[in-house]
């Protein structure tokens, strides 16, 4: 199984909604600093719920709507090689925010989605997505804290 | 419990000891500080970058400890595997030629997993079976251009 | 004892304001939280990397946190002349563009002081007076080959 | 004033005296990972005194002797454009080590070269050398201890 398509609409620095197909093999993201690489593997563990609004560099999901733009809404499309379109959506509320899970277009829980991800491999403590540091931090580890890492593994 | 943690270590520590091997002229494997008693040390490595003597992992070069930490973290990833990979600029310390064994490494992994890999080094770019290019546009928002294939 | 500080914040706070306008198509300058009581609080950066709004530096890419930092550096040396400076691996982070810059910038500097960079980035490489090259020798030991000029 | 020679013996990874000259402007050193560029600017932190063991990935000074060679000493000469030249050399002993400092040939203290560095605006507080992961360093601060920095340098 493999990504096939990311939607990616005022989440971040895409201002505009933005369509990337994807297909299996090995695919090379490139282009200058800042211009929104790192936001492009954001938007994935946005939508798959698989990371705190911290591990995509915000304090707050709110953080994550667009701020070029007026709207209040941000919202990210994963769809699959089996046919599932995984979404998620942020709306910004008077006094905090809303955030919609969606499997195939239907209202569900968060932990259906990591339901169905954790039955393809895909679990939050897992080692799929290296975020930009990682290798540094694991790097400059004590020895301690990187048992620790097998603890969690086991 | 103890059972679970040794199973685990074994597995990563066999991966460990073929990536790292492949990645660099030289060999290596993970070592347990108190090997009776796992949770009560820490986890280490022993390693002959390029057949030098072994060195302790803060002695050693940015390269040298990024390559070990990657290998690391590739032998995790094949103790559990997933439908698709994403790497952050992975190859930030590493000379060239060692960027061209990630990309060749990561290449073949793909045969079986989708794997997408962002970078800024020339030869993971070239590497790789397809390029996507992101830009900004004049309004500040990110602009991803076309698809471009490779080889 | 506040005096000497903030002396020496508004030199450095200057320089910040001429190197970082010059590395990237935007401006910023240092903030400190506390400006009545600057020992109470800490020192950040109001940064608008490429004209963008500004955002909290844990917020921004990793190039731009790093142009940012490279800057505040450059600033502080500008600050404290020395005969000699070295430098490695300072463009670790940066795309071929700013590397670019940066090392334009070391350029102009080097014509008063001594500059010893360490890089393994083709720009910066391509932008230095002469190229000293380190490899290994088969026994292990470093082995520092010709230099050669560039340009 | 700049640094013309640099002549480094048997200290970490540079198993054969090697000698280095250096010139004014913009000079760049490029080479394989673990080759021992970080090594060069090490030598220099070494022999002007301006760094502990710690600040050149050494627990103690004797790590910094090579490993290759069956020697027990390790010395670097630094000559600058003034005629000035700077030797420092250790040397593994039973329990520990001796640490010489020389000016122009002649044994002193560490002190005199301090001293006679910070007349020419070099000092162990200072910015001149920046090392490989300093910037991520100071990039991944609290804002506190940024502010710190420059009560060091007021
Ligand atoms: N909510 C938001 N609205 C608009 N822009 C945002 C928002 N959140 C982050 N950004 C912008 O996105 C940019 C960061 O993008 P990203 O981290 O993807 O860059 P990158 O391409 O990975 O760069 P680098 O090569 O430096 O790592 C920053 O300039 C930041 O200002
Ligand atoms: N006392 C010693 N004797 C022999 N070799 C040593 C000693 N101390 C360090 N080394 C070796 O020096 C090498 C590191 O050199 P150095 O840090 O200068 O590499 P580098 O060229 O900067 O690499 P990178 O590009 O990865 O930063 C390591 O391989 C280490 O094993
Ligand atoms: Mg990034
Ligand atoms: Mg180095």
């Amino acid at each position: 199984m493999h990504i096939t398509l990311l939607e990616i609409d005022n989440f971040k620095s895409f201002g505009r909604k933005t369509k990337i197909p994807l297909e299996t093999g090995f695919t090379v993201i490139s282009g200058p600093n800042g211009s929104g690489k790192s936001n492009i593997l954001d938007s994935i563990l946005f939508a798959l719920g698989i990371t705190s609004a911290r591990g995509l560099r915000a304090e707050r999901l709110t953080d994550l709507i667009n701020t070029g733009s007026n709207k209040n809404t941000a919202e990210v499309h994963v769809s699959f090689s089996d046919g599932t379109r995984i979404t998620r959506r942020i709306k910004r509320t008077a006094n905090g925010y809303y955030s919609y899970n969606y499997l195939n277009g239907r209202l569900c829980k968060q932990g259906d989605v990591l339901a169905f991800l954790a039955n393809h491999g895909i679990k939050p403590q897992g080692y799929n997505i290296v975020m930009q540091g990682d290798v540094a931090r694991i790097m400059e580890m004590s020895d301690f804290e990187r048992r620790k890492i097998i603890d969690e593994i086991a | 419990k103890r059972e679970a943690f040794l199973s685990t270590y074994t597995a990563i520590d066999s991966n460990f000891k073929d990536i790292y091997g492949r990645l660099t002229r030289g060999w290596g494997k993970l070592v347990l500080e108190m090997p009776e008693d796992p949770f009560a040390g820490g986890l280490t490595f022993e390693v002959h970058p390029q057949d030098k003597d072994v060195r302790r992992l803060n002695m050693m070069s940015g390269g040298e400890k990024s390559l070990v930490t990657l290998a690391f973290i590739f032998s995790i990833q094949r103790h559990m595997p997933a439908p698709f990979y994403g790497l952050d600029e992975v190859d930030m310390h590493l000379d060239g030629s060692n960027v061209e064994g990630i990309a060749h490494m990561i290449r073949s992994l793909s045969e079986t997993s989708q794997f997408i890999a962002i970078s800024l080094r020339k030869p993971m770019i070239q590497g790789a079976d397809r390029i996507i290019g992101v830009t900004i546009r004049p309004d500040k928002s990110t602009l991803v251009t076309g698809v471009k294939c490779n080889a």
